[in-house]
Parts: structure tokens; sequence; C-alpha cells
């Protein structure tokens, strides 16, 4: 389930949303023992200013962002905006049966999106 | 059949060479497993203050419960029990020895093992009960008889797993994991034709995909 992508322009900051994933949904809720699915969220926003500076507390933003923020902003045709991408990431881990039967425990980086910021 | 497309490329990053069939109906999934896996699932680690105290990270590619260094633990159930013949009795004066055989086919020549646990339960023969005294486990590659090769361990009890730790023993530390594990074991008494049964035989491999593991990031000055 993922909270639905705001289209047109009142896309707003960016930021992670809320989006599960459910192994039941993709068929592999037979041979996963758990977790039944888990947060791993996406990002979506816009990185215009004042977005691109990151609300206070959030990832702060990188000096390149910045300064391609304001190039676009002073000429618009030229490199554009910065990209709403993961900045901090999660790990999962899965418990599952494998074709030679062994009970399994896998530990997957990068799963959960926790923060977005503009790059 | 792999899957097609998108779930095909999924199951690869998994480290999944094929979309496992399921669930095999007569396999309980053991206690340590769960264990393991509630201290590593962060949410569930988040959840039980006594697992992780606030603020504390979990090492990534480390099994905390077991100390060692990993991000993949497999237990293994031995494949010889099926083709294991009958114990013989006791009265034979000789106890038994037996072989287990462990497929490790799944594990990729990339992972390095940091733990190869052999756990087993006996059951204590008729004639054994109420023996006192410990037992003496002997362990050694198939094939290469129980002699001064491989691994001897006292076993105090029968009432309680017995745990032997094969890397650096029978397994060389740095080998990569064979595709097939055999091994010949025997429980000795000190007074003869006391004998015991093998109930059963696992094995707890953990290893380190190290192509998965972020190196310890430094927190950001």
């Amino acid at each position: 389930e993922a909270e639905p992508p705001v289209g047109g322009g009142s896309v707003g900051a960016c930021r992670a949303r809320r989006l599960y994933v459910s192994f039941r949904e993709v068929g592999w809720h037979r041979w996963v023992i758990a977790p039944r699915g888990f947060l791993a969220n996406y990002c979506q926003g816009k990185c215009a200013l004042p977005a691109v500076l990151s609300e206070p507390g959030g990832t702060p933003a990188l000096n390149h962002a910045v300064l391609r923020t304001l190039m676009h902003a002073a000429a618009p045709g030229t490199a554009g905006l910065p990209c709403c991408v993961p900045a901090r990431l999660s790990p999962i881990s899965v418990l599952f049966f494998d074709n030679s039967d062994n009970v399994v425990l896998r530990h997957y980086e990068d799963m959960v999106v926790d923060e977005c910021g503009c790059r | 059949p792999a899957p097609p497309g998108p779930a095909a490329a999924l199951l690869q990053a998994l480290g999944l060479p094929d979309v496992p069939r399921g669930a095999p109906r007569s396999r309980p999934v053991p206690p340590v497993m769960w264990r393991l896996f509630r201290r590593r699932d962060h949410r569930e680690a988040r959840a039980d203050p006594r697992r992780m105290p606030p603020g504390a990270t979990l090492l990534p590619c480390h099994v905390e419960e077991l100390g060692v260094a990993g991000n993949i633990v497999r237990h293994v159930l031995d494949r010889g029990a099926a083709a294991r013949p009958p114990e013989p009795s006791s009265a034979v004066g000789q106890c038994p020895e037996w072989t287990v055989v462990f497929d490790l086919s799944a594990v990729e020549p990339a992972e390095r093992p940091s733990q190869a646990r052999l756990e087993l339960r006996f059951a204590a023969a008729e004639a054994t009960v109420g023996t006192t005294g410990s037992w003496e486990l002997s362990v050694a590659p198939a094939g290469a008889g129980l002699g001064p090769v491989g691994l001897r361990q006292v076993v105090p009890t029968l009432g309680l797993p017995v745990r032997a730790e094969l890397l650096g023993s029978i397994w060389a530390r740095n080998a990569s994991a064979p595709r097939s594990l055999r091994l010949t074991l025997a429980l000795r008494h000190r007074t003869p034709a006391v004998c015991a049964r093998l109930a059963e035989a696992s094995l707890l491999l953990v290893t380190l995909d190290q192509r998965l593991c972020h190196p310890l990031a430094r927190p950001r000055r």
C-alpha cells in the first residue's frame, strides 16, 4: 500500500512517503516466514527553494543541490532541479525457507527509506 | 521456472538464484532462528528496550547473539537421518557410529563461514537410564575414521542439546563451504556397552557475504 503519489504542481516538498511492501502481494508469503511485509517508503517532492534547504532537523542539503536550485531559479533553461532521493536507509532481516529446506535468516542493507533529501 | 522480469531481478539482488518453492510441510522453524530474527529485526528490537537500549544501533553484518560477523544464518537439518539403519542394541557391546550429512549447496562461494555449530540431541537408550558420569563425543570428517583427526568433547549430560563448533577443527577457518558436509559421530561412556541413540542432528551455519555489507560508516561530523 502506498501513500498516493501527488501529481501536478502541488507535489509539496521533498520527503519520505509511506510505501508498505506486502510479501503476499508479490506471492512470496509461502516461503517467507517473517516478516509479512515491511515499510519500504519512497521519496517524492520538489527540490526548489526553499524546500531544498530541508526542514530543520532533516538531512542538511548538499551545497551542490542548493547551487543547482539557485541556478535553476536564475536561468531555468540550464541544469534541471536536484532530485528527491533517499538520504538515510535502514536494513531489514528476512526469515525464510530456501529450496534445500533450510531455515535461513538473511540481513539486507538499504531496504527502508528513513529520510529523503535533495541531491 | 524463474519468474519474469523485475521479480527475477529482485530475487537475484536478494541472493536467491531461484524462487523458493515454499514451506516444506515437516519443517518447524527452530526457536534459535526465531530468536535471532527478533534480535535482528529493527522494529522488533526497538520495541523491546531489553534487547536494544534506546539509541543503540545494531552493528551491520554482525550476529550479536552468537558474537560473530555474518549476514546470513542457516539452520541445516541432517540429510543422513532417513538413510540411517536402526540402532543396533547395545547388547552387541559396541556403541554405534553415526554418519550425518548436511547439504550446503545453497551457500555461495563468496560467503565466508564465521560459525559452523553442530547441534545434536541424544536419547538415552533404556540401558543407560540413570547412568551417571560424562560421555565423550567424537566427530570426524566421514571416511577419516574417529582417530586423532577431528574433534573430541566431553558431554556432561544427555538431557541438553550437545553443541560443537566445527570451524577451526573439522572445517578450516578460511575455507569456503563444501557442497555437502559429511561427518562421522560417536558417543561413548566410560562404562563399556552403555550407549545412547542419536535423535537429531542439525548445523547452524553463519556466513558473511561481504558484497552485501556496508563498511562501518563513521557518523558524520
